[in-house]
Formats: structure tokens, sequence, C-alpha cells
């Protein structure tokens, strides 16, 4: 696209192509391309490379305002919920996750409250053996919010200062897994006053569209304060994110760039456009 | 819906006489609309627009009384044969035990769907045995090992610290002292642009030569579908695909895409967390979900 000095229909066109297939959404590539048609019409805008660039500062200009690393309060235990739907990445993203508060000198707790899917528990002990923290579970099958009280009151009683739950998976469409969700949460609130203080949605950047519909209802049913979007070390863009964060402002905390435990960043929204095209 | 949003198109041109030629484009935006927003590739939509183009400008739009239901139908009969074609089913007439093997990028529903696949073929009076090839993800195998134990199908005790191409050759011969009937192996997930990881699939593909090969695609990928499925196929040629995650609300343009860039057919879908949450693809079906 650069190189090219003349502002044409043809240039309009790869655009909307480099656009649209960056999972930015038909819609929101129609609202950017409308801006930068306007201000070509006005004159305002007359070199190719400078539309282009015109275009990375209108999506930075949404991103950045979401551009907000988590930080813990002085809340102890700082209780997060980590939610989203089936293999996005949410386990995997707990430790990398443990393992950068660890770093921090924070002693983390992890709760396993994906009490359903084959062998989850497991995958999270081992996480919790890689990074140096106690695991707090039950029997496979077992109720999540129970699992969910025992490990607030575990936290309290060792004075522990971050405390991650691991989440099953479930389609935001599935009433009564989103109930459960909510349970959880209510748990959580009952337990301890002022938490949960960060519930985290684990997005997939090669998930397309349906991003909004997940972020939208994870959002209506207990309230997402923080975005991961994983899998960025794809071929996938995630541009979906711009929608998300023009529509539901939430903060994008963290972007995982791989399956390793320190393959997690924290979002740059300058990085994060000039990535994208 | 489509139909609606064509009908309104059509409304308002009616009120100028006889549809013409040029009428159409503003059918032939919404049409390409949908499309985008069900999350089929850009260039697959591009294609599949001058595809269904030729038809809809012809007597059977413009002649029509209800010109909006005539476009949808041509966009429906394109799509559905585009998505459709005959070996919907896994080719298992060969000397057992017949292996086949599920590849894809992480999290897409591999191991879960080839427990799903065994539990099929055991209904269908096969004796299917499972191999958990994957030993980076943690606790991969014991996933496996699990669904297995809950449908009474035999898996193979893979050892972690050792390749996955040892283990599939090792396990090719439990499943033959076993006599084992089918061999479905769980392959770990990957990038398909992580050369190395894919020179591992090609190397357990020459070594035990499966008869399927398939690519677990998650429904809701989105214009990435078509760089995965490429490349997937490209270093495999894939013999099908299983598309997954189509209980959720996602419009699933993927199908199409993958379709359309590898031409292989897509053989089953994952419906479900639960094993018996696999049905058999109906391209008429996807068309629909797609159109919205
Ligand atoms: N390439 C890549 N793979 C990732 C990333 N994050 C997670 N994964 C992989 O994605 C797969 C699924 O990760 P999980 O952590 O099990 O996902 P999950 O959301 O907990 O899955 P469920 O609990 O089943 O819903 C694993 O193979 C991970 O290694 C990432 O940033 N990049
Ligand atoms: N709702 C729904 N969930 C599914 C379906 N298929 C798989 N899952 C879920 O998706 C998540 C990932 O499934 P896995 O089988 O672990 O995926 P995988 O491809 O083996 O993952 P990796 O080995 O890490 O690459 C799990 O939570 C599964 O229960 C499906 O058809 N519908
Ligand atoms: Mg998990
Ligand atoms: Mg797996």
């Amino acid at each position: 696209v650069a190189g090219r000095k003349k502002i044409d229909a043809d240039l309009l066109a790869e655009l909307e192509e480099a656009l649209i297939t960056s999972d930015i959404g038909v819609k929101t590539t129609q609202d950017l391309l409308r801006d930068v048609s306007l201000k070509v019409q006005r004159k305002e805008l007359e070199d190719a490379d400078l539309l282009k660039k015109n275009l990375q500062e209108q999506m930075y200009l949404i991103l950045s305002q979401q551009e907000k690393p988590l930080s813990l309060s002085a809340a102890r235990p700082f209780v997060i919920m980590v939610i989203g739907v089936n293999g996005t990445g949410k386990t995997t993203t707990i430790g990398k996750m443990a393992q950068i508060f660890k770093a921090q000198g924070k002693s983390v707790l992890l709760v396993a409250a994906d009490t359903f899917r084959a062998a989850a528990i497991e995958q999270l002990e081992i996480w919790g053996q890689r990074v140096g923290c106690d695991v707090i579970k039950q029997k496979s099958g077992a109720d999540p919010s129970a699992v969910v009280f025992d490990g607030l009151h575990a936290a309290k009683s060792r004075g522990i200062d971050v405390i991650i739950v691991d989440t099953a998976g479930r389609l935001h469409t599935k009433v009564n897994l989103m109930e459960e969700l909510k349970k959880v949460r209510r748990i959580v609130e009952r337990e301890m006053p002022g938490a949960p203080h960060e519930v985290l949605l684990v997005l997939d950047a090669t998930t397309g569209q349906n991003s909004i519909s997940q972020a939208k209802m994870f959002h209506q049913a207990v309230g997402v304060t923080g975005i991961v979007l994983t899998k960025l070390d794809g071929t996938a863009k995630g541009g979906i994110i711009i929608a998300i964060s023009n529509e539901l402002k939430i903060p994008l905390r963290y972007i995982g760039i791989g399956e390793k435990v320190d393959d997690l960043r924290e979002f740059s929204a300058r990085d994060f456009v000039e990535a994208l095209f | 819906s489509l139909t609606n949003k064509l009908s309104s198109v059509f409304k308002k041109l009616r009120g100028h006489g006889k549809l013409s030629e040029q009428n159409i484009n503003e059918a032939m935006k919404e049409v390409r609309l949908a499309l985008l927003e069900a999350d089929v590739n850009f260039k697959v939509v591009k294609d599949f627009m001058e595809r269904i183009r030729s038809r809809a400008i012809g007597k059977e739009v413009l002649e029509s009384l209800t010109p909006a239901q005539q476009v949808v139908k041509i966009v429906h009969e394109e799509l559905i044969s585009l998505m459709g074609g005959a070996s919907n089913g896994l080719n298992l007439s060969y000397k057992p035990p017949i292996p086949i093997m599920l590849v894809g990028l992480q999290g897409s529903g591999k191991t879960t769907t080839v427990a799903k696949l065994g539990r099929f073929l055991k209904g269908k009076g096969r004796r299917p045995h499972l191999i958990p090839a994957d030993v980076r993800r943690p606790a991969a195998i014991e996933q496996l090992q699990k669904l297995g134990e809950q449908m009474g199908i035999p898996v193979f005790n893979s050892n972690p610290q050792e390749k996955p191409l040892m283990i599939c050759q090792k396990g090719l011969r439990w499943a033959e002292a076993e006599n084992g009937d089918v061999l479905l192996i769980d392959t770990a997930g990957r990038l398909h642009i992580d050369e190395a990881l894919m020179e591992e699939l090609k190397e357990i593909q020459r070594a035990l030569l499966p008869r399927e090969v398939l690519l677990v695609a998650d429904a809701m990928t989105g214009q990435d579908a078509v760089n995965v499925a490429q490349k997937f196929n490209e270093a495999l040629d894939i013999h099908g695909v299983i598309l997954t995650k189509l209980d959720g609300d996602a419009r699933g343009g993927a199908a199409l895409s993958i379709k359309a860039v590898t031409g292989k057919p897509i053989k089953f879908i994952g419906v479900g967390e639960k094993l018996d949450a696999l049905e058999v693809f109906h391209p008429d079906r996807m068309a629909s979900r797609i159109l919205g």
C-alpha cells in the first residue's frame, strides 16, 4: 500500500481488503474509511502514505484509550476471575500471569474451578508446579462455587496477595453455563466484599466477529474489567478488538504470543496498530 | 435477515419500473455484506460474488415477481454447491488398524473430537484405539485417557518423555496387538507457520500413512481460516475437515473459506462439549446459518 502517491478507488479498495482481512469487521472498516474519504474529498488528505498513517492514528486513538495495564490494588487477596469461551487460552494465561506476579514478589494462589473438562485440574496443577504456587482444587465434577469458596478462605488464612480463579470454557450462548458463572461471581462477592477485583475475559485472536458477541454477553453477565487477546503469534491480527474497545470500553490488559510461561505481554496500542497493517 | 434487506432494496428499485442489471448491484452489495459479516474470507467472497453475479443478472431474477427471494435462493444454492460434495464419511475400507490423524491450531477441539470420533466408531461396531501424541500441552495425555475411560475405549499409555513420532509408531504396534481396527491419533495444537512442528506432522504422516488426515477447525475462526487451512493442506494434503463449536452463535463463514481454499470436504461438525456432540456435516444447514 505504501510507495503509491495517488489516492484513487483502487487504493481505497486495497485498504478495505487490508482492514477486513485483519478481522476489523465490515462496519468498523466502513467507519474508518468514511472518515478518510471525507478528508480526501475536502483535500485535507492527498498523499497515499499519509492516508495509511491517518487510518492507523484513528485506530490508535480508539485502542490507546483502553491501554490500561492491570495494576494490583491494595486489596488482599486481589481476586482475579478468568473467563471465556472454550479453548481461548485461559488456563495457559493464568500460568503466565502467576509468573509475572511472582516475579513482582507477590504470593499467588490458583483455584481450579474448571471441574468439568477432562484433566483441567491436572493441567492447572502442572502450571502451578512450573511457576511455584499452590492450587486449590476439589474432585472433578464438584461445584465450581464450592472450590472458589475454599480458595478464598485459603487465600485469606495464608495471607496470599493474588488469587487467580480458572473457570471452565463456556459458550456465551449457553444460559445454564452463564448462570453458573454468575453464581461463582456472587460467591466471590459474598465472601469478600469488593471482589472480584478483576474479571478477565480471554479472547482468541483467530476468532472473527463472534468475539464481539462473546465480549457483550460475558460483560452483560458478570461485568468484564479486562481483556486478554491470545494467539497473536499466529497470522490472525485480532482487529476485532477495535470494535470491542470502541463499543464496550473495556481495558486491554495483555496479549498472548505463545505457549511458554513468559509469552505474555502488556497490551501496547502502538505496537498493535503497527502490526495490524 | 438477508431476505428482508434484499426485499427493501428491491422495493425501492422496483418503484422505477423494470429491474435492470445496474439495480442488481445494490442487491449484490447486501449479499457481500452478509457474507463478510459471517466471517467468510474477503477473497473467497470476491470469487463467490463473481460466481453468483451471472445468475443474479439473468432472467430468473430480472423477470421474477419476488426478486429478493430469487437472489437468496441463488446464493443459497451456490453456497450448497460449493460446500457440498461426495465424500462425507470416513474411508475405512482398508486393512486394519486404520490410522486417522487429527491436526489443527491450538484449542480448536482436537482432543475432544478424537474422543467423539472414537465413540462414533464404537457405536458403529468398530474397535477404535486412541493414541495421545501431544507431549507439549500439560496433561494432554491424561485428558485423552480420561475421555477414553469415560467411553470404555482403549487409550495408548503414551510416555510424555518420548517424541510424538515414536509414540505413534509404538501406538500402531499396540493397536495391532490389541486387534484394534481404527487408530485415532491426537496431535498437539500448532501454528501453521511453525515449520518445525509442521514437519513433525509430515514425519508422522510418512511413517504411519494415515488413511484420513482431518483438520479440526474452530467454527468461529475469522479471516485467518484461509491461511490456516491452506498451510495444513499444502503440508499434509488433508482428507477432510471437522468444524467444531457450532453449538455457539458464530455464523461459521470459515466453513466456506476452508472449503473454497482447500477443496476438501467438511466431514463432521462438533456441536457441544459432551462426547455425543458430533454430527455429520449438512451443507444446506450450513448455508442457511452463514446467510443468517
Ligand atoms: N500459539 C499460542 N497458543 C496458545 C496461546 N495461549 C494459549 N495457547 C494454547 O491454546 C491451547 C488452549 O489453551 P488452554 O489454556 O487450555 O485454553 P482454555 O481457555 O483454558 O481452554 P478450556 O479450559 O478448554 O476452555 C493450548 O494448547 C495452549 O498452549 C498463545 O498466546 N499462543
Ligand atoms: N461448545 C463446544 N466446545 C467444544 C467443542 N469441541 C471442543 N470443545 C471444547 O473446546 C475446548 C478445547 O478442546 P480441546 O479438545 O482441548 O482442544 P485441542 O484442539 O485438543 O487443544 P490443544 O490440544 O491445546 O491444541 C475444550 O473446552 C472442549 O471441551 C464443541 O463442538 N463445542
Ligand atoms: Mg482451561
Ligand atoms: Mg488437545
